[in-house]
């Protein structure tokens, strides 16, 4: 069934498809680099599922980090950030290395700086339902993680975590049974 | 996650993503989103994909790469969708995600393993502008 232009994305996101198909127009003659990023960031504003966007997702120590990557298909011109810190616009960041750089994965504090560098604001990601959710978290006894081969036992205890020296006493402790889910998701 | 495909009136094509990554992660950890090919791939001779689920699994395979190579060897979407994630099952047969995959042409499909369904969203002119569309895993 061919029809052109489109937009598709993953999940009930319709706010950003819609977005991107507004930036493409009726003829379709808008930028698809533009169409991507601007339906990304209203997902990134709108915290769609608190999968996307600051203040979801806390990692161990409470922060929130976000990942985001721009490709364009005719140059396979690619920009990407990894572990971005206090920066609320991850996609248009990597706009920015698409744009402005010729590498394709700037990550974590280094990434913050180059955003600064180019005009974006930094910001706290933090929100009151990140914060819950790593309270939380932590008052199960930081259930579940991702370690594995490490004392105390991850699987009943907060780190910090050593690494298992014997290999007899090695155990994959994490689970099987995938802990990702329609809330839980890159 | 969100993985978007965008692809104009003449056959331009655009990709991307963004996340905040998977909760309770030890901090430093970078899932499939920023990594081309995992989390998505587009290719103005073929056609694009986007991923969604573990970024730790994902990351290892590819899927989005996959799914446009497999268009490229003449799958449609939905099967080129399917087909990267058998690859996946293959080594982590416990895995839930999704994939969507689109043609250059505008024909579209997706996939999924691990949840009970999955939902994506199109726009284009046959559909009259925005449609949610659920797939069974």
């Amino acid at each position: 069934d061919t029809s052109l232009p489109m937009v598709i994305n993953t999940w009930a996101f319709t706010n950003a498809t819609e977005k991107a198909w507004e930036v493409l127009g009726e003829a379709g003659t808008g930028s698809v680099l533009d169409a991507v990023e601007q339906g990304c960031s209203l997902c990134e504003r709108e915290q769609c599922d608190g999968t996307v966007g600051y203040g979801g997702r806390p990692d161990e120590n409470g922060e929130t980090t976000l990942d985001a990557m721009i490709m364009d298909g005719a140059t396979h011109d690619v920009g990407a950030v990894g572990a971005l810190r206090g920066i609320k616009d991850a996609i248009s960041v990597a706009r920015r290395v698409l744009e402005n750089t010729e590498h394709t994965l700037l990550v974590g504090s280094q990434a913050t700086q180059f955003a600064i560098s180019m005009g974006f604001k930094a910001e706290n990601l933090t929100t009151e339902s990140s914060i819950e959710k790593h309270q939380s978290w932590k008052e199960n006894d930081c259930q579940p993680n991702y370690w594995k081969n490490v004392t105390p036992d991850p699987s009943t205890s907060c780190g910090p975590y050593e690494p298992v020296q014997s290999e007899l006493k090695k155990r994959k402790s994490r689970s099987s049974e995938s802990r990702f889910d329609k809330l839980n998701h890159d | 996650t969100i993985g978007m495909i965008a692809i104009d009136g003449i056959g331009r094509i655009a990709g991307g993503t963004s996340t905040n990554g998977a909760i309770n992660k030890i901090p430093g950890r970078v899932g499939d989103s920023p990594i081309p090919g995992s989390g998505c791939y587009v290719d103005a001779k073929v056609g694009g994909a986007a991923a969604t689920g573990d970024g730790d699994v994902m990351m290892r395979l590819l899927p989005a790469l996959v799914a446009v190579n497999s268009m490229r060897a003449g799958m449609t979407p939905t099967f080129a969708a399917q087909q990267s994630l058998e690859r996946i099952l293959e080594y982590y047969p416990d895995f839930s995600g999704a994939v969507v995959a689109v043609a250059i042409d505008g024909r579209y499909g997706a996939a999924c393993r691990g949840f009970s369904s999955f939902s994506y969203s199109v726009a284009n002119d046959k559909l009259g502008g925005v449609k949610v569309i659920e797939i069974k895993c």
